[in-house]
């Protein structure tokens, strides 16, 4: 007959706390001073703002978003936050004046076609990387 | 959009300059890979209509753009993965005939310095209109293509074939031919210009003129007529220089 399994103690883990285990942590969009936390803002770039419609056939204008917002410990998991930017938000919060908090950045960009005349009246169409924010993050 | 960028603390938030205005513009040129805003000519009321290669590469920026997914998918196999697609329209048209052997071609030249040098070519169409053939009922017609490769003064010119179509006399619409193997020369000879030469044969291989057969030049109307288009894969973006 088998020996019952002898259970083992579970493994200490050295992973940081959940946020939102820890009690009295905010897990909404504000910080801790009242701040937006790190996250996508609408941006729109009007070419017919830029007076290029004259050359630009196509789009009138795009949207580019961009990131802004509050890196501070605990970054909320929405932050989609790098292990490094959790360690150095918590070494800026021993040595604030020595290491910054972790800022807020694009993690994920995608493309977008311009259709437009070149100076000899040839139609081009290309199509530039990395002009779309998808996603933000803190880095 | 939404609520615009707080200014840093401490920063007040004005306006931009004429001159700011134009740096800003700049910046955003370079950004889009042009490098300056072209002068743009006041289009004659003729111009206004819409051309044969704003028309095909507007139906190319929504297939690229994901709009083209309802009428079922892009416009041309060559889309593929380019990221980059030139329409040239700038080109002289020859209309020949060698009167003893009665043979006909059409030679179009092509302007290519705007060509950016050291991308990789991933296709290259010329697209010319067909109408119907009033003067050749019922019959089969061969359309082959061939880039002029070197001109000689004593002999005829040395041709490098590019493309074969076969089609009947009342058939109508584009006609695309494939030109990507003459993309090997540019790269070779940027500053020389392209030359294209179209021939029409009967299946009993009689040379016939392509304006007989139906092929629309220069004179079409601008909604009709023929240019190329070439497809060009970029490399990795440039990391461009900290301004």
């Amino acid at each position: 007959a088998a020996r019952p399994l002898k259970r083992r103690p579970p493994k200490k883990t050295n992973e940081l706390p959940h946020p939102h285990k820890l009690p009295g942590i905010f897990d909404d969009v504000h910080g801790s001073d009242g701040q937006h936390v790190c996250r996508r803002h609408k941006l729109y770039v009007s070419f017919q703002d830029l007076g290029w419609l004259d050359w630009v056939i196509a789009p009138q204008g795009y949207s580019a978003y961009y990131c802004d917002g509050e890196c501070s410990f605990p970054l909320d998991s929405c932050m989609n936050a790098t292990n490094h930017a959790i360690l150095q938000s918590l070494v800026h919060l021993m040595k604030p004046d020595a290491v910054p908090k972790a800022c807020c950045a694009p993690t994920k960009l995608s493309a977008t076609s311009v259709l437009y005349y070149d100076s000899s009246n040839n139609v081009i169409l290309r199509k530039h990387r990395n002009m779309v924010v998808r996603a933000c993050g803190c880095h | 959009g939404g609520p615009g960028p707080r200014p840093p603390r401490g920063c007040l938030q004005r306006r931009l300059g004429p001159r700011e205005r134009r740096d800003m513009q700049r910046e955003i040129l370079a950004v889009l890979g042009l490098p300056g805003r072209p002068r743009p000519r006041a289009p004659p009321a003729a111009a206004r209509l819409p051309a044969s290669a704003p028309l095909f590469m507007l139906d190319l920026y929504h297939a690229m753009a994901g709009d083209g997914d309802e009428d079922g998918g892009p416009p041309t196999r060559s889309l593929g993965r380019a990221d980059l697609v030139m329409s040239f329209v700038n080109m002289v048209e020859h209309n020949q005939a060698l009167g003893h052997q009665e043979l006909h071609w059409k030679e179009f030249r092509f302007d290519l310095t705007q060509i950016p040098v050291g991308e990789e070519v991933t296709a290259a169409e010329f697209r010319i209109y067909k109408l119907p053939s009033t003067h050749l009922l019922n019959r089969t017609l061969h359309i082959s293509m061939f880039e002029v490769v070197r001109e000689q003064s004593n002999r005829e010119s040395d041709l490098f074939f590019l493309d074969l179509q076969t089609l009947r006399a009342e058939d109508e619409g584009w006609l695309v031919l494939d030109v990507t193997a003459a993309s090997d020369h540019w790269s070779l000879n940027p500053n020389k210009d392209l030359g294209l030469r179209l021939y029409v044969e009967t299946e009993d291989g009689r040379s016939v003129d392509p304006g007989l057969a139906g092929l629309l030049g220069r004179q079409a109307p601008r909604s009709k007529q023929p240019f190329m288009v070439t497809f060009f894969r970029v490399g990795p973006s440039p990391v461009r220089a900290p301004r």
